[in-house]
């Protein structure tokens, strides 16, 4: 969940820019 | 948009048992406001469960590899239907002068075609005895909404959440109070502060006449 | 290779030096401090000293440090390995600012501007100098900013050693300019060797010269904006060029606190001052508090 609105439906490279973590 | 992210107990998802009983996501009537609200049934509508949303400005997610603007995190619970069924009860009573009626009849709505899926939820026949006198003429129930019957069940519903709100530890009293804050002296709420809140809280699922009839009550 | 603890992160930044030489820690030193890659809007900016005892000065500017700027690429690379070969009397150290970090620094609420990061930064590098037991005596350095509010901050911060800010001091001091070697030579290193930390497949290196106005670097953004994450951390998010892009081709995002629109809001029809309906009860602070609201549809 962010803390901002992204303004757009759709794919996003998601795993390319940020790394999970517990 | 196409999905969405929602927190729900097990029992609104299970598998359905027959063909063409899936879980039900459905408008009714809201019983405190009367405006169209979304609820959901789950399989064979044995059970009803209110829909709310986590909804604050500026959100958003990333679900997978995908962004979606929609940032509202729905959450489902099990809900009391005589809180729905009440509506009618009282509108037929009204508008039928007090006369006994199958519930079948009663129930229905022509706003809301989903309506009468609220009858066939769980020990709904066996519990609307809270809320209504019954006659029985052969093997057919004929049931009247009884105010006297019902203020004495949503007592005990005000009772369970004062329970509720005490063993939660949720903040009640009047004053403002962040709970991120860590009171150094020992405040208690008031007894009359819990009732008066819970009463609050049960309102939001009753009519408004009903909600000043309960809180003299 | 002193360097190589910084080309296997560029990314990551942080301080890098020589070993003290020990004529530095009994002879009075010159200590020179410039900069690399103030302009660029990609890569790291580079501060760097660069010190040797006075009477050794003109040793090093025999070492061929002067007029830095001139150099090819090349021939810094060949220069700094000269100071890396007098390193049993000359001394350096550096400290890389990601591009992330300059980024964050610009655009964090309570603004930390560029100029103040790189004057905080030289006054900690010149703090390193002296805690490493570096016997500066005077300090030399290049801005691009008004030099004399500079030099009365920093000998107010270092009062007893000589202070001399000076515009262009690069060409005058060859201390300054030895410090400028360091710096251009750490910073390309770092940008030839930059450690892509998103998961890119394999980023085209193509950026040109990094400058904002080279046709090459603005081609090379424009082809790595992803419109939702914007561009690799090698970009300085707080330029204005990248900023533009962002708003012309990334996908628009709005947070709670921004400022807000410019338009203000039309003023509320006449017609709802004679509202048929009674105002709807607001809903339980209990769900108010929780930002729980019912919905009317998915």
């Amino acid at each position: 969940l962010l803390p901002c609105c992204v303004q757009h439906d759709g794919p996003a490279p998601v795993a390319a820019f940020l790394r999970a973590r517990p | 948009p196409a999905q969405w992210v929602l927190i729900a107990p097990e029992a609104a998802l299970d598998p359905p048992k027959k063909p063409d009983s899936e879980p039900l996501f459905t408008k009714l009537r809201n019983p405190s406001t009367g405006e169209a609200t979304l609820y959901l049934f789950n399989s064979g509508a044995q059970q009803l469960f209110e829909v709310k949303a986590f909804h604050e400005e500026c959100r958003s997610w990333f679900i997978g590899q995908t962004v979606q603007q929609d940032g509202r995190l729905l959450f489902v619970t099990p809900m009391d239907p005589l809180f729905l069924i009440l509506y009618y009860l009282i509108k037929a009573d009204k508008e039928q002068q007090g006369k006994f009626q199958p519930l079948d009849q009663v129930v229905l709505d022509s706003e809301y075609p989903s309506c009468p899926l609220l009858l066939k939820c769980a020990d709904v026949k066996q519990y609307i005895q809270h809320v209504t006198e019954e006659k029985e003429i052969g093997s057919q129930k004929f049931h009247k909404y009884s105010q006297e019957k019902t203020l004495k069940w949503l007592k005990k519903k005000v009772n369970q959440t004062v329970k509720a709100l005490k063993s939660n530890n949720i903040s009640v009293g009047e004053r403002v109070l962040a709970s991120t804050l860590i009171n150094s002296k020992q405040i208690t709420d008031a007894q009359e502060d819990y009732v008066r809140y819970a009463h609050g809280l049960i309102s939001e699922y009753i009519p408004e006449d009903l909600s000043k009839e309960l809180l003299k009550y | 290779m002193a360097l190589s603890a910084l080309q296997r992160d560029p990314a990551g930044g942080g301080r890098f030096a020589s070993a003290v030489p020990e004529p530095c820690r009994r002879l009075p030193c010159a200590l020179g401090v410039d900069e690399a890659g103030r302009g660029p809007v990609l890569g790291p900016m580079v501060y760097a000293i660069c010190y040797c005892p006075v009477d050794k000065l003109e040793q090093l500017e025999a070492l061929g440090v002067a007029d830095s700027k001139t150099l090819s690429e090349a021939e810094r690379e060949r220069r700094f390995g000269l100071l890396e070969a007098a390193g049993d009397w000359v001394g350096w150290a550096l400290q890389v600012l990601p591009p992330d970090h300059i980024s964050a620094c610009m655009q964090q609420r309570a603004k930390y501007n560029l100029n103040e990061l790189s004057h905080d930064t030289a006054t900690e590098l010149i703090q390193f100098a002296l805690d490493s037991g570096v016997q500066v005596a005077q300090v030399l350095v290049d801005t691009v900013g008004p030099a004399e509010k500079y030099e009365a901050k920093l000998r107010q911060r270092f009062p007893g050693l000589g202070v001399t800010v000076r515009p262009k001091a690069d060409a005058l001091f060859p201390v300054v300019s030895a410090a400028s070697i360091c710096a251009k030579v750490a910073r390309d290193r770092a940008v030839l060797h930059w450690n892509f930390v998103e998961d890119l497949g394999d980023p085209d290196r193509d950026y040109g010269s990094g400058y904002p106005n080279d046709p090459k670097t603005k081609e090379w953004l424009r082809r790595n904006l992803e419109p939702v994450f914007g561009f690799p951390r090698l970009v300085r998010f707080s330029w204005g060029t990248a900023q533009a892009l962002l708003r012309d081709r990334g996908v628009p995002v709005r947070w709670a606190d921004e400022d807000p629109p410019e338009d203000p809001p039309a003023p509320p029809s006449v017609l709802s001052y004679f509202a048929r309906s009674p105002p709807r009860r607001p809903p339980h602070r209990f769900f108010q508090e929780r930002s729980l609201r019912p919905l009317a549809e998915l």
